[in-house]
């Protein structure tokens, strides 16, 4: 769309739509058009090509100014995933383990802490032998803060150095669910000072703007650590998330591309933009 | 909300009936944005905006001596007409047994809702059967047999080793020795540009005919829900929606960019977790939370 055309009020409606198509939002996206008009007055950027990569740059340096995610250089270290409904927890847990183990040599184990769900221990347990880690499980309606403090016990009793907590998935506008989460992280706390080290939230890439909503308010329940955005193998692009790095300064972690155990991908901002457009 | 924001857009007006061109740009402004961050389509949100705009030049606003109100009354208006008047209800006419068959993207709520559908039929008298023709997603089959359990609802067996389309074909025998009237096929979550598994929905369609073939759509879905909606409709030929994760505060822009572009009714909403958590759709309720 942008090929050889000289900056005209087309080009800026054409470059709204593509960064509104792609979820970024309309407060986002003015942002960073208006962002650049500076330098379209005075003639510094001369052509739509031009403005369309000062753009995806502007994109990228919001993704990469934010704040690094935690080391992971605990013993065990823990990590706690949440999010709503539907979105990739379960599934991302069974892609990090094989990650964690594969790659970086960690000897894993899993926390079947969605105790609520239908078969959501069953799900684990086939990512768990999928992945090849220990996993700790409770009966179906258990307290998901034991299971936790179970895991954490596990993990040191059994030399693992990296603990998985898989949550239920559960609205964030539920408040007596959010204090369910607050309570699975104290009960962790109390087990392991400092721990959960980690907290990530899973967003899927076809959602919209509520994406911003679910951010903030897990923020608020259990300060969060990183994202990780999933589906992005389908046509939806997750431009939520440029919002949410802004507001937030919450890194995007990890990427979901699929449903196997390999299709997960480490973030990276500047692939992300261009695609973007 | 729409009407405040449109009251103090137009709160600097001096006198009555003196509206300028900049007065009904701001308002036109004010109501776009708010269908943007609904997240409504792009290019419904654009179509609905010139729609908005034929009307508030003319007298109705123009010569109102409460201008925002006007155009506030308008744009609900103007929703509520493309929203449709009643939600259409589920299609119960047929031979028995009526098939239903329920799709749509990964985690949107495919097998809840199938279990969800299953007790609501139940309550209405009908005898409805589980089919669990998903064998991709790891204990999945499990899934919906617990669910059906929890409602007293009969589930097949599917064979894990078998697949999709025969486990729907097989998955007859057993319906009919539970001397059910309406089966459900729970299908396996995918992507709309995933050529095989669209592939593999169609068959499942040509073979079981289905009285209705349902998209089971996430609330909280954005931009993309035109395009997801649209492929499924014309890879499928679907007869309706089911819009899931409704009780949260996700404000349904999707269902409004679904039905003016695709033009499917939503016949259902789903509500929460619990499988009693499942509502008619109400047209009007959905207007006022686009706005906001
Ligand atoms: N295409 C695609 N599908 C994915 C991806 N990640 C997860 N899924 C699918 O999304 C669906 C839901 O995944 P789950 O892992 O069960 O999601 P969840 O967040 O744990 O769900 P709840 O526990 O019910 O809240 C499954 O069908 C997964 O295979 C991804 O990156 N790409
Ligand atoms: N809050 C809420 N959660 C819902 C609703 N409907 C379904 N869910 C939840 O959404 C998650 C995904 O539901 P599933 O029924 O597994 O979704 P699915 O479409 O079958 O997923 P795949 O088979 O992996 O594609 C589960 O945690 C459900 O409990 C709803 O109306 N409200
Ligand atoms: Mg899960
Ligand atoms: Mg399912």
């Amino acid at each position: 769309i942008t090929l050889g055309k000289k900056i005209d009020d087309e080009v800026l409606d054409e470059l709204e739509e593509v960064l509104v198509t792609a979820d970024l939002g309309v407060p986002t996206t003015l942002e960073l058009i208006e962002g650049l008009r500076g330098k379209v007055a005075r003639k510094e950027l001369d052509d739509a090509e031009a403005l369309k990569k000062a753009l995806a740059q502007g994109i990228q340096t919001v993704l990469e100014n934010t704040a690094p995610p935690p080391s992971r250089d605990n013993d065990p270290h823990v990590i706690m995933v949440v999010g709503v409904n539907g979105v990739g927890k379960t599934t991302s847990i069974g892609k990090l383990a094989h990650r964690f183990q594969q790659t970086e040599k960690r000897q894993v184990l899993l926390a079947a802490g969605d105790t609520f769900r239908a078969a959501a221990g069953e799900q684990l347990e086939v990512w768990a032998q999928r992945a090849g880690c220990d996993i700790v499980r409770q009966k179906h309606g258990a307290d998901p803060s034991a299971v936790a403090w179970d895991a954490v016990d596990a993990a040191q009793n059994r030399g693992k150095d990296l603990v998985i907590i898989d949550t239920a998935g559960r609205l964030h506008t539920k408040v007596n669910l959010m204090e369910e989460l607050k309570k699975v992280q104290r009960v962790v706390a109390k087990r392991l000072p400092g721990a959960p080290h980690e907290v990530l939230l899973v967003l899927d890439a076809t959602t919209g703007q509520n994406a911003v909503s679910q951010a903030k308010l897990f923020h608020q329940a259990v300060p969060l650590n990183g994202l990780i955005l999933t589906k992005l193998d389908g046509t939806a692009k997750g431009g939520v998330v440029v919002a949410i790095a802004k507001e937030l300064k919450l890194p995007i972690c990890y990427v979901g591309l699929g449903e196997g155990i390999e299709d997960l991908r480490p973030f990276d901002p500047a692939e992300f933009a261009k695609a973007l457009f | 909300n729409l009407s405040d924001r449109l009251a103090q857009t137009f709160k600097h007006l001096k006198g009555h009936g003196k509206l300028s061109e900049k007065n009904i740009a701001d308002a036109l402004r004010e109501v776009r944005l708010a269908l943007l961050e609904a997240d409504v389509n792009y290019k419904v949100a654009k179509d609905f905006i010139a729609r908005i705009k034929e009307r508030a030049v003319g007298q109705e606003v123009m010569q109102s001596l409460t201008p925002a109100q006007q155009v506030v009354k308008i744009v609900n208006q103007e929703l509520a007409e493309l929203m449709g008047g009643q939600a259409e209800p589920l299609n119960l006419v047929g031979r028995s047994p009526l098939i239903y068959m329920m799709v749509g993207l990964q985690g949107s709520g495919k097998t809840t809702t199938s279990a969800k559908l299953a007790l609501e039929l139940k309550k209405r008298g009908r005898h409805p059967y589980l089919v669990p023709a998903d064998l991709q997603r790891p204990a999945a089959v499990e899934q919906l047999k617990r669910l059906g359990a929890q409602i007293e609802v009969p589930v097949w067996d599917s064979n894990p080793k078998s697949n999709p389309v025969e486990v729907c074909v097989a998955s007859l025998a057993g319906a009919s020795r539970e001397n059910a009237d309406v089966i459900i096929l729970d299908t396996a979550g995918r992507l709309h540009v995933d050529e095989p598994l669209m592939a593999e929905l169609k068959a499942i369609k040509d073979k079981l005919l289905p009285v209705e073939a349902l998209l089971v759509a996430d609330a909280m879905t954005g931009q993309d829900a035109v395009n997801v909606a649209s492929t499924f409709h014309e890879r499928l030929g679907l007869t309706g929606v089911v819009l899931t994760k409704v009780e949260g505060d996700a404000r349904g822009g999707a269902a409004l960019s679904i039905k003016a572009v695709v033009g499917l009714p939503i016949k259902l909403v789903g509500v929460g977790e619990k499988l009693d958590a499942l509502e008619t759709f109400h047209p009007d309720r959905l207007a006022g939370r686009i706005l906001g």
